[in-house]
């Protein structure tokens, strides 16, 4: 996964995700592809979730997954999460949770509950910084206002970081990947350099939900696993989607 | 790195946007979700529409499955006893309904609910 939330020179917040998932789940050799990959492609909607009529939030999901990966609460914040690797894993959790130990709460139903119940950035932040889960994680969440935005890395029981956008360091964008930012990635699956290296040389004062999606597009940040891309704009309530594709030459993650 | 030699990476695409060409799959179609409608009403059109995909992919994780379990005992865990050990009430009464619209087991539904924490197996 890859998720981005940036601010252009007039405060505008913008946030994309390249959904990547089915690693190492079957190769199809003919297709050139994974197979778990292409079975979740015909499963992307857009949901709209309301009550009295009203959207209280809106996600891009799988068809049959009630968790949220992806989502926003128009005007107010958006959210996506990528999947975090620790030898404390979910599977620790999981045990725990089978011998009754069920204070931790699943993953995507913690992101569920924020983008339903949360009503500010701030608090968003606060209960995916301090909720305790079975599964490490890494939280991208993105604001309404100058500066809000940061990547959240938790491990199962605790909040271990967080950076945030700070525009007086020149940090007008964060993004994250499936590494935690103050290591190097894996030297196999580096996406955050190129990713890094597109934001740059896009500039902030021509980031846009468009030249954003040019990032999203930019191979290995588009490889074999992705398999939606979603763009959101907080300030206009506006989350789209668009399921993917990676032609050969392509890298399988 | 192989990564960084093309054509596994390429220079910063640009005007890629509206979304077009060999990288775009397609448009994601919008459903709404009524939290005012009992479980049992919210996800019914969605599924409806989805449920020939949606049974395809679980049938792809349950080849998986039989190919690292051939006796079948791992789908047999799943759809017998994860629901039971595993699931919040709130949430599984949600899921359940998916149930509802028999044509998989709730065990797979939930597997494929906590997927995310099982995949760290």
């Amino acid at each position: 996964c890859t998720s981005i939330v940036a601010e252009d020179n007039k405060g505008n917040l913008f946030h994309g995700r390249n959904l990547d998932f089915g690693l190492f789940m079957g190769w199809d050799v003919k297709n050139k592809s994974w197979i778990i990959s292409e079975k979740l492609k015909p499963l992307v909607v857009n949901l709209d979730f309301k009550r009295n009529n009203q959207t209280v939030f809106k996600s891009t999901n799988f068809a049959g997954y009630v968790g949220m990966l992806t989502g926003i609460k128009p005007h107010i914040f958006t959210l996506t999460m990528n999947e975090r690797f620790s030898l404390d894993g979910g599977y620790i959790g999981i045990l725990e949770w089978i011998l009754g130990k069920r204070d931790g709460m699943w993953m995507s139903f913690l992101t569920r509950s924020v983008l339903e119940n949360a009503h500010s950035y701030e608090e968003a932040k606060t209960r995916l910084a301090q909720t305790k889960l079975l599964a490490p994680a890494y939280f991208i969440l993105g604001g309404n206002q100058t500066g809000q935005g940061c990547i959240i890395t938790r491990s199962r029981l605790l909040s271990i970081d967080m950076l945030e956008i700070d525009l007086k360091l020149g940090r007008w964008y964060v993004l994250e990947t499936n590494y935690d930012h103050w290591e190097e990635p894996l030297f196999l699956d580096d996406r955050r350099t190129p990713g890094m290296k597109c934001m740059n040389q896009t500039t902030q004062k021509n980031i846009s939900l468009k030249t954003m999606y040019d990032v999203l597009s930019t191979k290995p940040v588009l490889n074999k696993l992705t398999t939606y891309t979603t763009l959101m704009q907080v300030s206009e309530g506006k989350l789209e989607s668009y399921i993917r594709d990676c032609p050969n030459p392509c890298m399988p993650w | 790195s192989t990564q960084f030699i093309p054509p596994y990476t390429e220079d910063c695409r640009t005007e890629m946007y509206p979304p077009n060409g060999p990288t775009f799959r397609g448009a994601v179609s919008w459903y709404t979700v009524d939290l005012d409608l009992p479980p049992s009403k919210r996800w019914t059109a969605l599924i409806t529409d989805k449920k020939t995909d949606l049974v395809n992919m679980i049938q792809a994780i349950k080849d998986l499955a039989y190919a690292f379990v051939p006796s079948g005992r791992l789908i047999e865990l799943v759809d017998i006893t994860l629901v039971s050990v595993i699931f919040p009430l709130t949430f599984s009464l949600n899921l359940y309904y998916i149930f509802l619209i028999p044509f998989c087991n709730l065990g797979e539904v939930v597997l494929f609910n906590i997927f995310y924490e099982v995949f760290t197996v």
